[in-house]
C-alpha cells in the first residue's frame, strides 16, 4: 500500500478502503490546506468523506465537487484522487488556483456511493445505484441522481424499485444524497456544484427535469463553451454541452438541478469520457488523461466563480 | 459475484425518428433484462446497451429485422472486467 500520496498510483483504479486511506494521508501530509469532515454514513454505515481544502477564514463561500455518485463509473473517483493531490501542488505554485483558494473553499466528496462502489469492486462490476433494499420488493438500490427534491417522481425518473433510474420512496431517501443536502443547507455559502459522471463526454446545466430554460443560461452556456474549449485544448476531446434534457435526457430528481433550484448558480455535471468505446470500464492508462484534461474545464469554472462572485 | 460471460456491449445507431422509437421500444422490453449504459436520446447519438448473453439473438433479430444499424462495442464484457481486475491486483502487488 501506498505510504503517502507521492506513492499512490494515480494511474490505476483503486478499492474503497485504498480511496479511504488516500484521504487520510493527504489530510495528515498538509494539515494546513486539507481536512476532511465525515457528512453521515451510508446505508451499509461507510462513511461519507468530504475533502476541505481551506485556506483559513469562516464560512468562506465554497465550490463543491463530488465524484463517484453512480458507482460504476469508476473514472470518477480516480480522477477525483488526481485532483485532490492537484489542488495540494498547485496551491502556492499555480496563480490562478492560489487565487481561488485565497478567496474560497474547495469541497470534494470522492466517493459519494461508497457502498455502491464498494460492491463493484466485490459483486457487481456494472452496478450503479445504492444499495439499501427497497421493501417489498426482491431489487435493490436507489438511483442516487433521480433522489433529489427537484422534480422529484416526474418524467425522467423510474418508480420501479428494478430499474436502474429507480428514483427512490421520498425525495432524499438515501442517506448518501440527504447527508449531501444537510451539509449544504448547513454550509449556505456554496457557489458552485460540479458534479462528475461518466460517460460519453457532455458539460450539462441544469434543467434536467424541466424544459424550462435556467435564468442564467446564458452565462452556464458561455461558461461551459469556455470549459470544453479548454478541455479540448489538451488532447482534443470532443465534448457536447448544454441543458441536460436538451443534450442527454429528461432526468427528474438530479443533483445540478436541486442544487441550482437552491440557488446554486454554477450548477453543472460532467459526463467524462469516452465516447463509447469502452464505456464504464475505461482502461486505467486512460485515467491520468482523463482528469488532466478534466481539470482544465474545472479550472475554467472555477476561475469564473471566483472573477464573479455573488 | 455476478459474472458477465458473453454479455456484449451494442452500440445502435437510429437513422430516423422512426428507427429511434423502435430502439427506445427496445430498452423498454423488461424480459430481455437490458443495461442501458447510453440512452436513445436524438438520431445524432447512438444508443450504448449492455446485452445479457441469453438475449442477444433476440436482440439482434429485432434490429436486424427493422432495418436498424448496430455494431459490437464490448464482444465479451467479462475479458474486458477480468482484465481489469488482473490489471488491478498486478498494480497492487
Amino acid at each position: 500500500a501506498a505510504k503517502t500520496t507521492d506513492d499512490f498510483d494515480y494511474a490505476n483504479y483503486h478499492v474503497l478502503d485504498e480511496i479511504y486511506s488516500f484521504q487520510d494521508m493527504l489530510v495528515a501530509e498538509n494539515p494546513t490546506l486539507v481536512s476532511k469532515i465525515v457528512i453521515g454514513q451510508s446505508y451499509e454505515g461507510r462513511p461519507l468523506n468530504v475533502l476541505k481544502f481551506s485556506t483559513g477564514g469562516t464560512n468562506r463561500p465554497a465550490i463543491w465537487i463530488d465524484t463517484g455518485i453512480h458507482s460504476r463509473e469508476w473514472i470518477t473517483p480516480a480522477s477525483g484522487a488526481w485532483f485532490a493531490k492537484k489542488i495540494v501542488l498547485d496551491y502556492g505554485h499555480n496563480p490562478a488556483l492560489t487565487a481561488i483558494l485565497d478567496k474560497m473553499d474547495i469541497l470534494l466528496e470522492m466517493v459519494v456511493n461508497p457502498d455502491g462502489y464498494h460492491f463493484t469492486h466485490t459483486s457487481n462490476r456494472m452496478w450503479r445505484k445504492t444499495r439499501k433494499p427497497n421493501p417489498g420488493s426482491s431489487c435493490v438500490g436507489v438511483d442516487p441522481n433521480r433522489n433529489w427534491d427537484a422534480g422529484f417522481g416526474t418524467a425522467g425518473s423510474s418508480g420501479n424499485p428494478c430499474d436502474e433510474t429507480y428514483r427512490g420512496p421520498t425525495a432524499h431517501s438515501e442517506s448518501e444524497i440527504k447527508s449531501i443536502v444537510d451539509f449544504m443547507k448547513a454550509h449556505g455559502n456554496i457557489k458552485a456544484v460540479l458534479s462528475i459522471h461518466s460517460y460519453s463526454q457532455m458539460l450539462l446545466y441544469p434543467y434536467g427535469y424541466t424544459s424550462t430554460s435556467a435564468k442564467d443560461q446564458k452565462e452556464l452556456h458561455e461558461l461551459a463553451k469556455k470549459a470544453i474549449t479548454d478541455l479540448a485544448s489538451l488532447y482534443g476531446t470532443a465534448y457536447r454541452y448544454g441543458s441536460m434534457i436538451n443534450i442527454i435526457y429528461q432526468a427528474s430528481g438530479n443533483t445540478i438541478d436541486w442544487a441550482y433550484n437552491q440557488g446554486i448558480k454554477y450548477s453543472y455535471t460532467f459526463e467524462l469520457r469516452d465516447t463509447g468505446r469502452y464505456g464504464f470500464i475505461l482502461p486505467a492508462n486512460q485515467i491520468i488523461p482523463t482528469a488532466k484534461e478534466t481539470w482544465l474545464a474545472l479550472m475554467a469554472i472555477m476561475e469564473h466563480i471566483n472573477a464573479n462572485t455573488y | 459475484k455476478k459474472t458477465f460471460v458473453g454479455d456484449q456491449v451494442l452500440r445502435v445507431f437510429a437513422k430516423d425518428e422512426v428507427q429511434l422509437t423502435v430502439i427506445q421500444d427496445l430498452s423498454e422490453m423488461k424480459q430481455l433484462q437490458l443495461d442501458v449504459w447510453r440512452g436513445p436520446t436524438d438520431v445524432a447519438t447512438p444508443m450504448d446497451i449492455r446485452v445479457p448473453f441469453h438475449s442477444l439473438m433476440s436482440v439482434k433479430a429485432y434490429l436486424e429485422a427493422r432495418d436498424v444499424q448496430y455494431t459490437i462495442m464490448i464482444k465479451d464484457l467479462q475479458a474486458d472486467i477480468d482484465k481489469e481486475e488482473r490489471q488491478m491486483q498486478r498494480s497492487s502487488y
